[in-house]
């Protein structure tokens, strides 16, 4: 369905920085890299693990640009206590994914 | 029940 990504284009900027920040190998960030940043948020480990989960939509291990944007958005919307979903929206899938 | 994830792709299990 072409509905529009519930990742707004000026947080994609935003969050497309925090990615190039993190150096990307292959247009691709390691767990490795991306966790200090997620755990930077505060949030629970168990919340992380299933941002990561809902993130990684390749399950590879890596998140590309638009799984990192996914992630950053689940975590901002964690910490406005918005609980992360068990399965991820359909409007929250990178239309490059669906 | 969630799916929990894979702890080898998942940097947070």
């Amino acid at each position: 369905a072409d509905i529009p990504w519930a990742v707004k284009v000026e947080d994609k900027v935003k969050y497309d920085a925090i990615f190039d920040s993190l150096v990307p190998v292959n247009g691709l960030l390691s767990g490795d890299k991306v966790k200090p940043v997620l755990l930077n948020s505060k949030l629970p480990v168990d919340v992380l693990g299933r941002v990561w989960e809902l993130s990684d939509i390749d399950h590879d291990g890596m998140l590309d640009r638009d799984e990192f944007a996914v992630a950053m958005f689940l975590v901002y919307c964690a910490l406005e206590k918005e609980p992360v979903p068990m399965s991820l929206p359909p409007a929250l899938v990178p239309p490059s994914k669906r | 029940q969630f799916p929990t994830g894979s702890s080898s792709t998942n940097p947070f299990l």
